[in-house]
This record gives structure tokens, sequence and C-alpha cells, in this order.
């Protein structure tokens, strides 16, 4: 076994040169890591589980990447091998973006971005991943399905400081805002895209449109008190019926408040606060607004 | 000093009624 | 409150340099704060005796403009554009905003249709993006479109520049506000003695029926 593991090792390295990644995974998927006979320890098995995941990645296959990256992620508790667990991270991670677990894999890549350690076995992590990585945890969420849990990893990235000098600063802004993106914004955007983050859906649109066009419906609940599903539509720039549908989902799945009324072609959104506690609201922004009338006089010495 | 003129202009605009007769009714 | 935060800067720029600017160059300067996109101040440059000065010389135009800017509306330019510059399409955008706000001094829910005919707006579609990009995204206003009763409810709108007599107008309505709710104040203070000795004389009249009960039970 350890001879037929060693030729397996040197062939993927021969099918890497050729850029054969699947092949290469292939063949070191081979190799027997559960083995009776031979004695292997969790790093061993760790490095060639997180190799293979890696392989597949470069082939985007992500199903094949995941069944490996899983096997690993039982045995990295017992690494102390850190580059090696960085290595498992970043694979994780990418795997994640990959199958489209955008909230996911937007909190392991801004956990990458805040590594405190950078130097693993004579290889520096540089700024310019850390960033990257930052760039990969925005890009993640602002393509994640627009609802309560995306909001919080929005506010988080947007209060941090390192986010402002990125060159996808202005479209964080606009979406943690909640703002309405206009056609030039999102094009903008998707030219920053991976391949698989603008994929087609069963639906016929992509990851980006659905993104965008749920991120631009929650905007719409919070400017309007309701809306026809044709003016919705043309907000949207899609067909009256989609948007409906495309509502209707959101509301079903509680990530947005709202009632809609297909007599009249309407949705009402509805607020997470009653009435009443509005009422009392407006009045303690009345009372915030005043204190801040107070302050300014007081500076003015008045 | 006219800022703080126009904070209190925008500040008397958000007053609440109190005095309609709408107000009144759903008062009592 | 963030507003005003946001274009006092401004405001101080625009003032310091109309403390050096006279004749054209103070013309200029008009027409440069009243095409800002972030400006919607214009009392301080008003008050200012290099613009001032602009009266009655070659220039009043501009004076007139800047009054506009600080107290009028869109249909106020309409009925005097003969008398005044013509505005660029950034001081047309601005006026339009700033009429959105006058509007707002008055009404809490502005009709779409009253709103179309002062900003010259043909359609709701447009208006609409216009309340939304140039208004509530400005952070000048904000509110709630609501397009079955065709109307835009405002829960905030940022002050304007006061006209002369306005600040009398406003210390009454502040003197209303306290007097109606310190008369509210009282009316539930007195609501709430009447529920409290309602509830007294309840538990009173309660145990009495129990006592006279529990006497009964005894004989």
């Amino acid at each position: 076994e350890e001879q037929v593991a060693v030729i397996r090792e040197g062939l993927a390295e021969v099918y890497v040169d050729e850029e054969e990644w699947s092949k290469a995974a292939q063949m070191l998927s081979g190799i027997d890591l559960e083995s009776g006979i031979r004695v292997l320890d969790d790093t061993y098995k760790l490095s060639k589980c997180v190799k293979i995941a890696q392989l597949y990645l470069e082939d985007d296959d992500a199903v094949s990447a995941e069944t490996y990256i899983k096997k690993a992620s039982f045995l990295v508790n017992n690494s102390k091998d850190e580059g090696l667990n960085l290595q498992y991270k970043v694979c994780y991670a990418r795997i994640l973006d990959m199958k489209r677990k955008f909230l996911e894999a937007a909190l392991r890549y801004y956990e990458l971005s805040q590594l405190e350690k950078r130097e693993f076995e004579g290889r520096q992590v540089d700024e310019e991943e850390l960033q990257q990585a930052l760039t990969a945890a925005v890009t993640c969420t602002i393509l994640a399905a627009a609802g309560p849990q995306r909001s919080r990893v929005l506010a988080t990235l947007y209060k941090d400081e390192r986010c402002s000098k990125l060159n996808i600063y202005p479209i964080l802004q606009k979406v943690y805002l909640e703002r309405i993106l206009r056609k030039p914004e999102v094009d903008a955007f998707a030219e920053e895209l991976k391949p698989h983050q603008k994929a087609l859906l069963p639906d016929n649109s992509t990851v980006l449109d659905r993104a965008m066009i749920e991120h631009n419906l929650l905007s719409a609940s919070k400017l309007y008190t309701n809306i026809s599903f044709e003016e919705l539509g043309a907000l949207l720039g899609i067909g009256s019926q989609k948007a409906e549908k495309i509502a209707a989902r959101m509301i079903s799945e509680d990530r947005m408040k709202g009632s809609i009324d297909q007599v009249e072609g309407i949705i009402h959104f509805g607020t997470d606060i009653e009435e009443l506690q509005q009422w009392d609201q407006q009045i303690m922004n009345i009372c915030q607004a005043l204190n801040d009338v107070l302050d300014s006089m007081a500076k003015k010495g008045l | 000093e006219h800022s703080l003129l126009r904070q209190i202009s925008s500040l008397v605009r958000r007053l609440p009624a109190i005095d309609s007769p709408k107000f009144q009714d759903d008062f009592l | 409150m963030e507003i005003e935060q946001r274009q006092s800067e401004l405001v101080e720029q625009f003032v310091a340099l109309a403390k050096t600017a006279r004749g054209r160059a103070a013309a200029e300067l008009i027409v440069h704060a009243t095409s800002h996109r972030s400006l919607f101040a214009f009392a301080e440059l008003l008050s200012m005796p290099h613009i001032i000065e602009l009266q009655g010389t070659e220039h009043a135009n501009f004076l007139d403009l800047l009054r506009l800017f600080a107290h009028g509306t869109w249909t106020d330019y309409k009925k005097n554009a003969s008398q005044l510059p013509t505005l660029g399409i950034d001081q047309e955008l601005k006026l339009k905003q700033l009429t959105v706000l006058t509007l707002a001094e008055t009404m809490k829910v502005l009709p779409y249709d009253l709103l179309m005919k002062q900003l010259d707006i043909s359609n709701v579609r447009q208006l609409e993006d216009m309340l939304i990009n140039d208004c509530m995204y400005a952070g000048i206003v904000k509110g709630k479109l609501d397009q079955r009763r065709r109307c835009f409810e405002v829960q905030f709108a940022a002050g304007r520049d006061l006209r002369p007599g306005q600040l009398e107008a406003m210390i009454q309505t502040l003197a209303n506000c306290l007097s109606t709710s310190d008369n509210l104040l009282l009316t539930i203070e007195e609501k709430i003695k009447w529920a409290d000795s309602m509830n007294e004389l309840n538990l009173k009249h309660k145990k009495e029926i129990e006592d006279k009960a529990e006497e009964l039970r005894k004989n």
C-alpha cells in the first residue's frame, strides 16, 4: 500500500503539471486512508483530503470537493499543522461559495480576512490576500438571500473600517442602507463576479439577477406602503407576474413582511412593528431631534 | 443662527397634531 | 440634524468664499452654491455683505435667484423666469427638491397630483423616482409612498431657511404644542385618578360582598 500511495502521488503530480485537476484528484482519492495495515496520522489524512478537494475545485466540481472537505472536517480538530488548517478553511469557504451557500461562505471568508497569525512554514499571508478574503466576504453577502440573517452580516461588514477601502464599498453601502440598485451599478458589480456566481438557475434567471431582484424588492418595501405589481415589475425590471411570484416566496419564507391582494394586483408591505409602537417610535424620534437642537444650542453657547 | 432655525423648523413640522377632531375622537 | 451636520461644512466654505468674492465672482459663487448637490441652506450666504451688495447692480438677478433658493419654489421660479438667470439641470433639480420641502411644511400627506403639478412631472413613475432618488436617498425627506392612495406620507422633512415672518408662526406653534401637551397630560392624569378611584370602589364593594357572604355562611 505504501508503494501504491507513492505511485499515486507521483502520477497525481504529473496530472497537476498537465492541469488535469480532476484526474489528479481521482488518482489521489485511490489512496486508502482507512487502511488497517498502514498506520496513518490524522495530519496526513487531512492533507490528502484537502488536496483532493482543492483539485476538484480547480475543475469547478464543488460536489466532489465537498465530499472530501467533509471528510477533512472530522480530522481538522486533531491537526496541529496551522498551515494545513488554514488551507482547509480556505477550501471550505470556496466550496460553500461555489455551492451558492453564500451566507455561510461569507462568514468563513470574513473569518479568514481577520487572520492574526500571518506566517506558516515559511509562507507569508500578505495584506492583499486578506483583502481578497474580505472582498469575497462582501461579494457573497451581497449575493446571499435578502433577509434578517443577511442584514446582520451586512451590518458587521459595513461597520468594519477595512471595507471602506475596498472597490466594492459603494455597492456594499447601498445594499446595507437597503437602497434600490440600478442596472449600471449591478452591471459593474457583475464584472467582478466568478462564473458560478453568474450561473443560470432553473427559472432562467441568474444567481446575480435573483439576488438583485430580491434586494430591490426588500428596498421597495422600505419605501412603499403598497405598490401595484405592474409598477413593482417596472421598478425591478421584470414582468408583474414574476414580481408577484418572487414577493410571495419571500413573504412565505418570512424574509419580508406583507400581504398580496391578487384581485387589485397590489402588494401591501407590512412592518415588524405594530402601529402603537410606531407611534411611540415617532415620539422618541421627536425627543431625539429636540435633544439634538438643545445640544447644538449648547455648543453655540446659547 | 440659521442652522438652528432650520433644525427647529424641521422639528416643529414633526410635532404630533394632538389637537385635531380625529385625534380627540380616537383619544376619547 | 444629519442633513444640517452634513451641510454645515459646505455652508462654512461658501461663506468663507463670499468674504472675498465681489461682483461677478459673487454671482458665480451663487450659481455654484445653488448647483451643489449637497447644499440646501442659503440663509448664511444671503446675509453676507458682498452678496447683499449685488442689489441694484448688473448681477442683482443672481441675488434674486439666491433668495428664490432660500425661500421659493419651482412655481415661483416659473412665474419670474424672465427676470431670473436660466437654471442649469442641477439647479432645476435642487429647486424641485426644495419645493418638496416647502410642501411638506404644511402637509404631512402629499397627494401625487399636487406633487406632479408643483414639480412639472407628468407621470407617477418619474415622480416616485424623483422622490426616492433625489429626496429620500438624499436624506432631506423620510416617508412612505402609497400607490393605492396616490400620496406620499412624510415622516420627516429637513428644514428650509426661514421666510420673513415665519419665526413668529413657529414660536406660536411651539407654544400651542406645549399648552396642548400640558392639557393632554392633565387629562390623562385625571383619567388615571378616576380609574384608580373606580378600582378602589370596586375592590371595596367586592370585599363587602365577600364579608356578607362569609357572615351568611357562618350563620
